[in-house]
């Protein structure tokens, strides 16, 4: 058995060694069982990450190709397998996307290569893989990454769906908005269903889960944007397309709910310091739906400022909500047709799409820039509870 | 300088869906 010689931090050299019979045991222990919620929430984040690049190191060190070659191979198939067993749980897609991008990071920061160097301290230079190159592998694991991003997005989009409806368009926060409803039409839940419905604050406590589990695991916060940007389009495009279907949804005091909303959401970004994610961008159609609902449609003038304001609406969407819009009392005047006309003709030279709903599925290019780290290797430890006895700090 | 020079040999990797055709037909052999 290994004796356990205490050293001083500055003797290592950043690389963990294992026996190549070890290799199974090795991805086993730190990537198929490994625990996103049990053990992993108190590990350094990106640690397995950073094991396993120590562990690559130490592979080139020896400059046994077969080896490093291996241990990729066998990396990337477990993160896969991990994946095609839970991966319908948020935590554990979350903590490998965070954990492959470290992964992908390290291959790019210790390559050698001097445009992935610049942020390097001396040390960490001393640390760059010495015999091989690879860049191949950094693409398989860039694709891996955006694999694993899809199947992300997937995921919350299972979560939030069933939020949508009820937290942005059914239920009411705004005190006396539900004396307004439009006349002649009944709720369409019941009161038993109203008290289990989601809130606006259901969804937003879901997206701060969200985004708290992506800090905790250390995901990159270039990619955390995207991914609230990703959520963002959901709920807008989600919510857009139930009020195009939806005739009791569109009245004036729905568009001061659906303001509201919008208002919150936009808080959360900006406590989250997400404003500059183009998050808030996605949900354009849906604000411009929401003012178009409250705004004056009488008057050719009516017309021309409609046009002008809803950019971001398609004319086949701006219609049907106009004919869609039902008045919240005897005082108030359905859309007429000729007003209705009047917008279809100026809007005749739009070359938009004639789709009605938007592509609640879209999912945007994902990009993973560099993001290297200032941690140095050789100070990682291994924390007992990974079972990993059998590799040694080198 | 601490710098090393480039690592000179490329390992060639196959492909994500490649490397899973692999694991496959090493599952499908094994007992």
């Amino acid at each position: 058995r290994p004796v356990n010689i205490p050293r001083k931090e500055k003797d290592f050299q950043g690389m963990l060694e294992y026996k190549k019979e070890d290799e199974p045991k090795l991805v086993k222990n730190l990537i198929l069982e490994l625990k996103p919620r049990g053990v992993a929430v108190n590990l350094i984040p990106g640690l397995p990450a950073y094991i396993l690049f120590m562990c690559v190191r130490h592979a080139d060190y020896l400059n046994d190709d077969q080896k490093v070659r291996s241990l990729l191979t066998s990396t990337i198939n477990s993160i896969k397998k991990v994946l095609k067993k839970r991966g319908d749980d948020f935590e554990t897609v979350s903590f490998w996307l965070s954990n492959t991008c470290r992964f992908l990071h390290c291959l790019k920061q210790y390559s050698g290569e001097e445009g992935f160097m610049k942020h390097n301290t001396s040390r960490q230079n001393e640390h760059c893989l010495t015999n091989f190159d690879l860049a191949e592998y950094r693409q398989v694991l860039s694709d891996l990454a955006i694999q694993i991003y899809q199947q992300l997005v997937r995921v919350l989009e299972n979560i939030l769906q069933p939020m949508i409806v009820s937290g942005m368009l059914e239920h009411e926060t705004i005190q006396g908005m539900s004396g307004v409803k439009p006349t002649g039409l009944r709720k369409r839940t019941s009161s038993i269903a109203d008290e289990g419905a989601y809130t606006l604050d259901s969804i937003l406590q879901q997206l701060g889960s969200f985004h708290s589990v992506m800090c905790q695991h250390g995901m990159d916060p270039e990619l955390i944007k995207q991914v609230v940007k990703q959520m963002f389009y959901i709920v807008g495009a989600i919510t857009l397309n139930n009020l195009l279907l939806r005739k009791d949804m569109c009245s004036w005091s729905k568009g001061m709910q659906i303001r509201y909303n919008v208002s919150q959401l936009e808080e959360w970004l900006r406590d989250k310091n997400l404003v500059n994610s183009g998050a808030k961008e996605t949900l354009e159609p849906l604000i411009q739906a929401a003012q178009l609902l409250q705004v004056k449609k009488k008057t050719d003038e009516d017309a021309e400022a409609i046009c002008s304001m809803c950019n971001a609406l398609t004319t086949a969407q701006i219609v049907k909500v106009l004919f869609l819009y039902t008045p919240v009392n005897e005082f108030e005047e359905r859309v007429s047709v000729s007003f209705i006309r009047t917008i279809q003709v100026r809007l005749r030279d739009r070359k938009d799409s004639p789709q009605l709903l938007m592509d609640a599925k879209h999912t945007f290019p994902v990009t993973f820039p560099f993001n290297p780290s200032s941690l140095a290797l050789e100070t990682i430890q291994i924390p007992t509870s990974l079972g990993l006895g059998f590799i040694s700090r080198v | 300088s601490t710098q090393r020079p480039r690592p000179r040999v490329l390992l060639k990797a196959p492909t994500l869906a490649e490397m899973e055709e692999m694991t496959t037909s090493e599952e499908e052999e094994s007992p």
